[in-house]
């Protein structure tokens, strides 16, 4: 007994650390030789105790606070030796930014916050549907038995990503939620996600032309949602503070959801005043609603494609 | 951070792309 109390608990953690490791690691390569030999291996992902483990990690905190951080104004001298490491880093192309001198920028805050040249993206006339943002395409495709693909073989739950179908009458009795959602026949239901890289521009448009309706915000976790976290995390934009868009475009329901992460957990929508993402405090598995259709507004909010629709901001 | 699109459209509609490629605001997601 003596001697176990005299064991120092730091090699154990190394031992069983590197043990968990090893393993972890022995299966990714069984996975790879599987993969190469064309055999389809399903992604691992993270069970019950490493999601919890993940979600305890106070993300909200650290973004509150790398949020704090980078408000701070830079001394000019500091400016351009700063956003060059961040430029050089994320690999950010100042030729599109509407300015180009760094000295311009007070914090990486407002800095993160750029906006573009207005002919660097020109908006496809073409097509009804347009990508809201600069990114990367993690996923897309059609939505089935009510599950959405973050990643290739990861899901989550459609009704617990957009939350309980209450923002407008229901007038059949639909055999699924995902049938709530598609309002006329023959039409089905699709999803896109895109991932905005640390190096991206970060404001976001209107990806077609609709009408608004309503704003569900959750708020949540701010774990990563880089693809890698994405093909580990199922459920993941699930945990995460949120906040999602409803209305309708010409071809019946539409929606565009903002999912926040750690160093990015603010999200503003332009002509929504009242939203407050990333509080202090909230109540876990909380939402809260605001209508934009009123008496004297029976329209909701109406966007044209490629309107300035919100940004996300850091912490 | 992430944008997610969630929509209805006509049986027909297909996306215009590839999965892990970048994209520009702008650019076309798909056609009907």
């Amino acid at each position: 007994k003596y001697k176990m109390a005299r064991m120092r608990p730091l090699p154990i953690l190394i031992a069983t650390g590197s043990g968990y490791l090893g393993y972890d690691q022995y299966g990714r390569y069984k996975d790879r030789e599987l993969q190469k030999l064309g055999i389809e291996v399903p992604p691992r992902v993270a069970n019950e105790l490493q999601v919890t483990i993940y979600k305890s990690i106070p993300t909200r905190l650290l973004s509150r606070a790398w949020g704090r951080l980078n408000q701070v104004d830079l001394p000019t001298w500091l400016r351009k030796p700063i956003y060059s490491l961040y430029i050089w880093t994320f690999g950010v192309n100042m030729k599109e930014a509407a300015v180009e001198d760094l000295q311009h920028y007070r914090n990486l805050g407002e800095f993160f916050r750029r906006k573009l040249k207005p002919q660097a993206r020109p908006v496809c006339d073409s097509h009804c549907v347009i990508s809201p943002a600069d990114g990367k395409i993690l996923h897309f495709g059609r939505v089935k038995n009510c599950e959405v693909e973050q990643v290739k073989g990861v899901t989550y739950s459609l009704e617990t990503f957009l939350g309980p179908y209450t923002w407008t009458e229901s007038l059949d009795d639909p055999s699924s939620f995902q049938d709530l959602l598609v309002t006329k026949e023959g039409n089905e239901l699709f999803h896109c996600v895109v991932y905005l890289a640390p190096g991206d521009y970060h404001c976001f448009h209107s990806p077609t032309d609709w009408r608004v309706a309503h704003r569900r915000h959750f708020p949540g976790s701010l774990m990563s949602v880089n693809p890698g976290v994405a093909r580990w995390i199922k459920e993941l934009f699930c945990h995460n503070e949120r906040v999602v868009l409803s209305g309708e475009w010409t071809h019946g329901f539409f929606s565009l959801t903002a999912v926040g992460a750690t160093n990015v957990g603010s999200i503003r929508i332009y002509f929504d005043k009242e939203l407050r993402t990333n509080n202090p405090r909230y109540n876990k598995g909380s939402y809260n609603d605001l209508s934009y259709v009123s008496n004297n507004n029976r329209e909701g909010v109406t966007m044209r494609k490629g309107e300035h629709l919100g940004e996300f901001n850091l912490g | 951070s992430t944008i997610v699109l969630l929509f209805e459209a006509p049986r027909d509609f297909k996306f215009s792309l590839t999965a892990g490629q970048k994209i520009h605001f702008g650019e076309p997601l798909g056609t009907m």
